[in-house]
């Protein structure tokens, strides 16, 4: 564990807390994407298999358990709960996500560290998490004027995964035998996406204004 | 090819 790991699984502890807060506060999950929370569903359930069969650390099982339950917890409430779902932009978060899932199986499919069961799904979550974000992102344009809770959630989910890099260039030189390079490229690709989304909140938080993204 | 390594991380 090194403090770019541990920094990075905070902030994206901290974008699901933020989240949480502001669906639980204001009761409303509007300007959230719904698709982008169930690909990150099925991102953590097809990544964290291993919860049970790999003990890591309690430190790793906690968290594994933390992101799946959250998750699964955020899409309940954004299907079930009668306040929250009331105020989902149904119409405005259309991007179609089964195509995301069905060419990252694929890709996992032909492109994965051994052709195992465990790996090809691995392989899976790491794609899928990479692209999960473009709902969300798209959902964003649409909507424009963004509300602090939610561009501070999408801040940090994408945060998140920019510390990861930093994480595996440091343990690239720190460790003989360290490759990464499957996780480390489509991080690449997942912190790229939030590119134009960090210029805007960076724009918006110098000029102290509201986060506006151009539709 | 070598034994993927276990993924450590979250």
């Amino acid at each position: 564990m090194n403090v770019f790991r541990l920094t990075g699984d905070m902030t994206h502890l901290a974008s699901i807390l933020v989240l949480l807060l502001k669906i639980y506060a204001t009761k409303s999950c509007s300007g959230i994407s719904l698709k982008t929370q169930e690909l990150y569903a099925l991102v953590f359930l097809a990544r964290y298999l291993n919860l049970f069969t790999d003990f890591i650390s309690v430190y790793n099982t906690v968290m594994k358990l933390v992101f799946i339950g959250s998750s699964l917890a955020i899409v309940w409430c954004m299907r079930m709960h009668k306040m929250v779902k009331r105020s989902y932009d149904q119409e405005l978060d259309t991007f179609r996500h089964y195509f995301l899932i069905a060419g990252c199986f694929l890709l996992a499919l032909l492109v994965n560290e051994k052709f195992m069961f465990p790996e090809v799904l691995w392989a899976f979550s790491i794609y899928l998490e990479a692209v999960s974000t473009i709902p969300q992102l798209v959902l964003l344009q649409r909507s424009g004027n963004v509300d602090n809770l939610t561009g501070q959630y999408v801040f940090l989910l994408g945060a998140y995964r920019a510390l990861y890099i930093l994480n595996w260039i440091y343990r690239y030189f720190t460790e003989p035998h360290f490759s990464r390079w499957i996780a480390c490229v489509a991080g690449l690709v997942q912190t790229a996406l939030y590119a134009d989304f960090f210029y805007y909140y960076f724009l918006s938080w110098k000029n102290n204004a509201k986060l506006q993204l151009p539709s | 090819k070598e034994e993927p390594q276990a993924h450590d991380e979250l």
